[in-house]
């Protein structure tokens, strides 16, 4: 099974 | 204050479209180089972004940097009473809470003018790494669409394979299984139509796992261009690029499936 990943995990909040 | 006259509608129209099922709202930045914006939808997994450089505007000013919180769904409505013609004239005035847009016919005889209500939008900006991707897909915007399509009757999401060899869309589910593969060709211009081949540029073979839903969002900037260029490394977000003409992109960023 695949989990959808979230762009938080990969993208910084400055 | 901001004044861009745009010379066709229709280019603001598509990107509108392409962007508004995705985020309901967002801040328009502009300042002296452009108009951009950057949302992401609201569970965090994609990403819409676009740039319509100022010099794709004729003329274009704007005196001090701006940001125009918009409800997609109203400047939809608006862009539809725009013939795809038309040049249309955006304006915004110093502290006003109103953008507006003008229509102007290609013969000029027929003007309309359009206010739509800004609002206040705090909107969570994501610094996106400047990275170098491991591979790299340029296809043809229309087949990408159909294979998004196509491959949405099998299964919820497609695994995308990038080889030397060519890109492979793979889906699977209840019902059985599907697969379109794309070999790697040279542009071959058909006849003057201009059918876009496909090419692969790569460091690595990539393989990446994505929800069809998604990207058969992104499906709707294919009218902006003839191209798509697929971004993608193993394990991180990929990067949809649809070109507007030289005058700027609508990039969407989509984050993979991980396996558990």
């Amino acid at each position: 099974m695949s989990k959808q990943a979230t762009l938080s995990s990969f993208f910084a909040k400055p | 204050m901001l004044e861009a006259r745009l010379p066709q509608a229709s280019i603001l129209k598509k990107i509108v479209e392409s962007v508004k099922d995705l985020v309901s709202q967002a801040n328009f930045d502009c300042s002296d180089s452009g108009i951009s914006f950057q949302a992401m939808d609201e569970s965090n997994i994609a990403l819409s972004s676009f740039l319509l450089r100022a010099d794709g505007f004729d003329p274009y000013r704007c005196d001090r940097n701006l940001s125009l919180g918009i409800k997609f769904a109203s400047l939809s409505k608006i862009l539809k009473c725009a013939g795809n013609d038309d040049v249309v004239i955006i304006r915004y005035m110093d502290d006003a809470d109103i953008l507006s847009l003008v229509f102007e016919s290609p013969n000029n005889e027929r003007i309309s003018e359009f206010d739509i209500k800004l609002l206040d939008i705090d909107s969570e900006y994501l610094s996106i790494p400047d990275q170098e991707f491991e591979c790299k897909v340029k296809m043809s915007s229309s087949e990408f669409s159909r294979i998004c399509r196509d491959l949405m009757t099998i299964g919820a999401s497609v695994v995308i394979d990038a080889t030397k060899e060519g890109v492979k869309f793979s889906a699977t589910g209840d019902d059985g299984s599907g697969s379109v593969l794309l070999k790697q060709s040279g542009s071959i211009d058909n006849e003057g139509r201009g059918v876009v081949g496909t090419s692969v540029e790569m460091v690595e073979p990539v393989s990446l796992e994505l929800s069809l839903k998604y990207l058969n969002n992104f499906t709707k900037a294919a009218p902006l261009s003839d191209s798509v260029a697929i971004n993608m490394s193993n394990g991180i977000p990929v990067m949809f690029q649809f070109d507007v003409g030289d005058i700027g992109y609508i990039r969407y960023f989509l984050a993979p499936q991980i396996k558990d």
